[in-house]
């Protein structure tokens, strides 16, 4: 059996509206130790999510043994609009089901909301990520981040990230022109969040797709700062952190033909 | 043009 309580629904509600958009169908992967793991491609294979909520996310969890819930996820966000953001949240499975329940409870009133979820069997590829070596990390806030891919989508199609030592660059070249916003490291001692932290092994100059960096952004709600991990001609990682685990996405770049 | 890479070329199906 599954019992997972959140101490606050928005939690999950942030996590599904970050992703709903990029994948539809997501088999969530329950054990006692792991907490609730997704691995999910979108239909374009440009971009891979990989979400770990630890059993540290939940107020109370346990999972007598590992299930696997195949989840359509605009279902869920219908069913978890349904409650407020400050009810406890709590999803129960039995062994092999067929559909998973969820519970908001009213901290305040005795209102108590029950729904039924039908779960589906979804065949999905799992790819092995393997930890690698990066060319370049940055640590920046998420909502600086944000207003760059939302603003500059709206100039190209294409936003280009170029790190050296001393910057993080971001440019995008449009039919109307081009622009750029460059961001050199800074430690603020007062709010840390807003600190902006470069690590350089090498400097990088990558491409990415505008419209993804915008379905990425959408998890700024989760967490002040992101972290984007580049490597020369692979996969960028952005990283979010959770109240413990974290929502990683994987793009790929595109490249000069 | 830069043109989109495929993810699943840069990963191994697990």
């Amino acid at each position: 059996m599954l019992e997972g309580k959140f101490d606050q629904a928005s939690l999950l509600k942030k996590i599904i509206d970050s992703i709903r958009d990029s994948v539809k169908l997501c088999n969530f992967n329950c054990s006692q130790n792991d907490g609730i793991t997704v691995q999910a491609i979108d239909d374009s294979r440009v971009l891979l999510i990989a979400l770990k909520m630890d059993p540290g996310c939940f107020q109370e969890f346990r999972c007598d043994r590992d299930m696997v819930l195949g989840l359509d996820l605009e279902s869920l966000g219908k069913i978890l609009k349904q409650g407020n953001n400050e009810d406890y949240l709590t999803l129960i499975a039995e062994d092999n089901p067929d559909s998973l329940l969820i519970v908001f409870e009213d901290k305040k009133k005795d209102r108590i909301s029950e729904f039924s979820l039908k779960l589906m069997d979804i065949d999905s590829d799992v790819l092995t990520i393997d930890d690698m070596d990066n060319d370049c990390s940055i640590t920046m806030p998420s909502a600086d981040f944000s207003k760059i891919a939302r603003d500059f989508k709206t100039m190209s199609e294409s936003l280009q990230i170029i790190v050296t030592k001393e910057s993080v660059k971001f440019k995008a070249e449009g039919q109307i022109g081009s622009g750029s916003v460059i961001f050199k490291p800074h430690t603020d001692l007062d709010n840390p969040d807003e600190s902006i932290k470069i690590d350089m092994n090498q400097p990088v100059n990558l491409t990415f797709g505008a419209k993804y960096l915008n379905d990425i952004v959408k998890a700024s709600t989760l967490s002040s700062t992101i972290t984007i991990k580049l490597t020369d001609k692979a996969p960028a990682l952005f990283e979010f952190k959770l109240p413990s685990g974290y929502l990683r996405y994987y793009l790929a770049p595109k490249f000069e033909d | 043009t830069p043109i989109q890479n495929d993810l699943v070329e840069f990963y191994t199906m697990a």
